[in-house]
């Protein structure tokens, strides 16, 4: 009798497995990574197209994959009480909501822990760039912060302020307020397929020569800008790698190699068995190169002596070499003389010893980089670096090796917030 | 429908009753401060799962209207304003007003003061500033929060290249936006 008494509680919203509230650090915040999101069919606004309030809601969550390890899916099929997170606009007494809303003015939305979020469609929401009105992309960004598991936060600048701030023009989510969520949910972590600078010669019009630089992170079939001065992705990354970089396989790239000498300026990506070179000044990978090469070409023509498909490669401009990377050995070319180094291959832990005793990655490298911003060759496996031995380093600690391996690092330690984002939202 | 006349909906009216009562009287401020948990914090996690209000028809009585309907007017209501509140000062509306405008960086005056009146009638989110079991922030961080301050980076992508190549060339980074 006392359980047929319970069904006839009205309960607006089951109430969310224990399992499923607590994140990091005890706090109530999501376990799971991957969310599903509907904006319901009944609580669609009257001021915007339906389509316009899906892609604002699409790029409400996308901000905050950008940022934390935490994926959005929008779900329109799957059962409402599969749905981690309802949308719905509605006026007064609302969708069943137990608080009601106030009219135009004041109240904008209210949100629930883990929950569902509404509008207050009495409230004039406009599209994002829209001068007038509220931004509904502003107030679905610190709406789903309270979904996420954030309060309140009284400090200028936090997209959780509880006051509603007109909109800037380049209103994202600052260092504080990422730290906050990763605070819940972590940073983001992860292999990559490689690291590289990427190099600009530009004239101004005076005619002096310019060089500039980007970092770009590739994973598998997506890519990030990273602003080192910053400390953070460009806003909007990841994209897909073939939008950005055109002839080149869109996805699985094992290394990139600058090679730049006197002669010779020339950008390669690799492959499996294949190799392309850049062409720079077209934007797109060269079908043929003025020297009369067809890509894409295989490594063992291109680099005569080494084996492929490589885990990795570097062009160390200390020497004039190619360093190619394959379980535990490293093979060494020539670009001078075009022909493999003899000596070589050696074992990676011979050529860059470790600095602490099995401190090293051993073998089977993600990326190796050369960073301009940091002067240094960085080891790259799994969510960790190595920071090879340079001369500054040796002159302060004679006793470190040449070439050694310094212990390691968190990538997320050094290069922040390089989070995957929904493959559903990487073209928004 | 809301009304409007213009093409683009620049001069919709929205009806008075779908408008936010304004916080001019300490009657409407104890209401907002007792909302947003400054009286006593809010236990909004377990607000969501409480019955629904049952609906109540609080509509006026109906006027002699035919004598008065014109198209396009708006039909005032009569009816007595209610007595002013008695102004007797409450410690606990005190309290959680000098609260309210400590969390706002506004004055701590415990008076409802025109800045005061300002700042809570300013639009808003719906969940309550202070909840019951509260980790509230403040300044972006938390009791047991280890905050990293982002310090601005000494170096920047700005740097001479130290190439074999020669020249007078200065490496520096784009900044493309979104």
């Amino acid at each position: 009798r006392k359980r047929f008494l319970e069904t006839l509680l009205v309960r607006k919203r089951k109430k969310r497995a224990v399992d499923d509230m607590f994140g990091l650090t005890g706090q109530m915040a999501f376990s799971k990574k991957m969310l599903k999101w509907r904006l319901i069919g009944e609580g669609y606004s009257s001021q915007l197209s339906i389509d316009e309030q899906r892609y604002i809601f699409r790029l409400a969550f996308r901000m905050w994959s950008e940022i934390c390890p935490l994926e959005f899916e929008e779900d329109n099929s799957s059962p409402l009480a599969m749905i981690d997170m309802r949308l719905g606009f509605g006026t007064g007494r609302h969708l069943g909501c137990t608080q009601t809303f106030d009219g135009a003015g004041r109240e904008f939305a209210h949100a629930w822990y883990l929950g569902d979020i509404h509008f207050d469609d009495d409230e004039h929401f406009t599209a994002p760039n829209s001068d007038n009105g509220i931004s509904l992309l502003k107030v679905a960004v610190h709406e789903i912060g309270h979904v996420l598991g954030l309060p309140h936060i009284y400090r200028t600048g936090s997209i959780m302020q509880p006051s509603y701030i007109p909109q800037d023009s380049d209103f994202e989510i600052d260092w504080l307020d990422r730290k906050a969520i990763q605070h819940l949910y972590g940073g983001c972590v992860g292999p990559f397929s490689t690291v590289f600078d990427w190099i600009r010669k530009e004239r101004t019009p005076y005619g002096e020569l310019v060089v500039r630089f980007n970092t770009y992170f590739l994973r598998d079939s997506w890519y990030w800008l990273y602003e080192n001065r910053n400390n953070r992705t460009r806003y909007g990354d990841p994209i897909a790698l073939q939008v950005g970089w055109h002839g080149i396989p869109s996805d699985g790239i094992d290394g990139f190699a600058h090679v730049w000498t006197w002669r010779i300026d020339a950008v390669y990506f690799f492959k499996g068995t294949q190799y392309w070179r850049y062409d720079s000044e077209n934007d797109q990978a060269y079908t043929e190169d003025p020297e009369g090469h067809k890509y894409p070409r295989l490594i063992s023509e291109g680099f005569p002596g080494i084996p492929s498909p490589i885990d990795t490669v570097f062009y160390d401009r200390r020497d004039y070499k190619m360093y190619f990377f394959k379980d535990s050995l490293v093979h060494a070319f020539d670009v001078n003389k075009n022909q493999k180094d003899s000596g070589f291959p050696k074992r990676i832990t011979d050529m860059f010893p470790a600095v602490v005793p099995n401190d090293h990655p051993a073998g089977n490298l993600d990326a190796v980089y050369f960073s301009y911003t940091h002067n240094s060759v960085f080891f790259f496996k799994g969510m960790y670096f190595w920071k090879v031995v340079d001369n500054p380093d040796r002159l302060k600690n004679p006793s470190l090796p040449y070439n050694g391996l310094m212990p390691r690092q968190n990538v997320a330690n050094q290069w922040y917030d390089i989070c995957n984002v929904h493959s559903s939202v990487l073209k928004i | 429908e809301k009304l409007f006349h213009s093409r683009d909906h620049s001069d919709v009216e929205i009806p008075a009753a779908h408008q936010p009562e304004l916080i001019i009287d300490q009657d409407a401020a104890q209401q907002f401060l007792k909302k947003y948990g400054f009286t006593k914090p809010v236990n909004w996690e377990e607000m969501q799962y409480e019955s629904a209000p049952v609906p109540v028809d609080d509509d006026p009585a109906p006027l002699d209207i035919m004598s008065l309907i014109r198209e396009g007017d708006v039909l005032t209501r009569t009816g007595e304003d209610s007595a002013p509140e008695d102004s007797t000062l409450n410690p606990e509306y005190i309290n959680a007003l000098k609260e309210f405008q400590k969390m706002y960086n506004l004055p701590v005056t415990g008076e409802l003061d025109d800045t005061t009146k300002a700042a809570m009638n300013k639009p808003r989110c719906g969940v309550p500033d202070k909840e019951a079991n509260d980790t509230s922030m403040v300044n972006g961080t938390s009791s047991d929060l280890n905050e990293t301050h982002h310090n601005s980076t000494a170096g920047s992508d700005a740097q001479s290249l130290n190439h074999t190549q020669g020249g007078n060339a200065t490496a520096d980074s784009t900044e493309p936006v979104r």
